[in-house]
């Protein structure tokens, strides 16, 4: 089986602002796919506390306008996974 | 041939199990290799005892690879393994520490995860573990223990990446872990695990926000643990109970150990700050591992010390 890949997807981060915005976070991890790298889970996440996730390439425009939408402060730390894993092996051979 | 094994690069499952086998031949006398049990798909779990062999000493326990995706974890068990036997007889605190003091290494704990991490999916983090009734695969070994286990929500499905398996101990790599550190309960007076990524020192309780008896001393030494590491390259890591600086946590390896009575258990989250998070480029190996080792000598340190 070949390797998954992970073209374009996008690691977002957010800190929600009170219990409203992180039930958006919550209410988007039900119908889209988030895997949480900070905290490890959906119902960690709560107001004040920072959140990571990565989200598919199909699922980053609709993700970053229901962010939009709600007013929430947001960052993309990783643009293209897939380029980052990649990237991670800088060290050459000796 | 797995190819050659560096401590500035990640190593594969292939190359740690041929570089388990060159340490203990390469240094008879300090480094032995036991192994644990087997995983689900039949890989061995091993653990490096680095000292000077006497079972009666004090010892630590320290494990790498709990979650496959973490993999600046087993780079670090690695390195500490390395650096104790290369420092043995050169470096002051680690010649005492190593005299006096056994480590007890486990360099990857989620072997199978490891593996599917590497030639799979890079993002994978359970074990490879088949569920009952369901097409998902894997448990969240640091979910598996039996430290108040099942008695949060939400951890019970078993597509979800936090799944705690079908009972504490249910994984055999759980099962491997908790009967080799009851075997050697006598001697082991510490526990430190290693994760990433958020530069964090975490202590127990991390099911309840109740504060450990001893919550003075594990603050005390996870100061004198963070204060060393910053020593190197500044970098900061907070520290508090695992409940308070991230969120309830049943199930964890580090609740388990402090409650079977290991009373001072220790995690690492280490760098970075999610910059790169769970791809912390290799050309940053070499610095975490060195900061971080300095911060389990210091810890170490203070355990032979202190801890009866």
């Amino acid at each position: 089986i070949a390797p998954l890949r992970f073209d374009r997807e996008k690691v977002f981060r957010v800190k929600p602002q009170d219990e409203k915005q992180a039930n958006i976070i919550k209410d988007l991890a039900k119908t889209k796919e988030l895997d949480f790298w900070y905290p490890d889970a959906t119902h960690h996440v709560t107001a004040n506390k920072m959140v990571d996730f990565r989200v598919s390439e199909n699922n980053s425009q609709s993700i970053q306008s229901a962010l939009e939408q709600n007013q929430m402060h947001y960052e993309i730390l990783i643009h293209d996974l897939q380029k980052e894993i990649e990237k991670q092996f800088d060290v050459k051979e000796a | 041939i797995p190819g050659r094994h560096s401590y500035a690069k990640y190593n594969n499952w292939d190359k740690i199990v041929v570089w388990t086998e060159k340490m203990m031949n390469k240094h008879p006398e300090m480094v032995s290799r036991i192994k644990i049990g087997m995983t689900v798909e039949d890989n061995p779990l091993y653990v490096l005892q680095v000292g000077k062999q006497d079972e009666r000493k004090k010892s630590v326990f320290m494990n790498c690879g709990i979650h496959a995706r973490e993999w600046i974890s087993p780079a670090f068990c690695q390195w500490f393994v390395y650096q104790a036997t290369k420092s043995y007889g050169k470096n002051k605190i680690m010649t005492k520490l190593l005299d006096q003091m056994n480590f007890y290494v486990l360099p990857v704990f989620n072997v199978d995860g490891y593996i599917w991490s590497w030639t799979q999916n890079r993002m994978w983090r359970k074990n490879r573990s088949k569920n009952p009734n369901s097409r998902c695969i894997g448990t969240d070994l640091n979910r598996n223990f039996n430290a108040s286990w099942n008695s949060l929500p939400n951890t019970n499905n078993p597509c979800s990446d936090t799944y705690h398996g079908t009972a504490p101990e249910s994984e055999r790599e759980t099962k491997a872990v908790t009967q080799f550190i009851r075997s050697h309960l006598n001697s082991i007076k510490a526990y430190i695990t290693f994760h990433s990524y958020s530069q964090m020192l975490l202590f127990p309780y991390g099911y309840t926000s109740e504060l450990t008896p001893n919550h003075e001393d594990l603050a005390k030494v996870a100061k004198i643990g963070t204060d060393a590491l910053a020593t190197h390259y500044e970098t900061r890591y907070i520290y508090d109970p695992m409940a308070s600086i991230t969120y309830p946590t049943t199930g964890s390896s580090l609740d388990w150990a402090y409650d079977l009575g290991i009373k001072h258990t220790f995690a690492f989250e280490l760098r970075d700050k999610g910059k790169f998070g769970f791809l912390l480029p290799e050309s940053q190996i070499k610095s975490t591992c060195k900061e971080t080792m300095l911060a389990v000598k210091f810890i170490a340190k203070y355990i032979l010390k202190h801890a009866s």
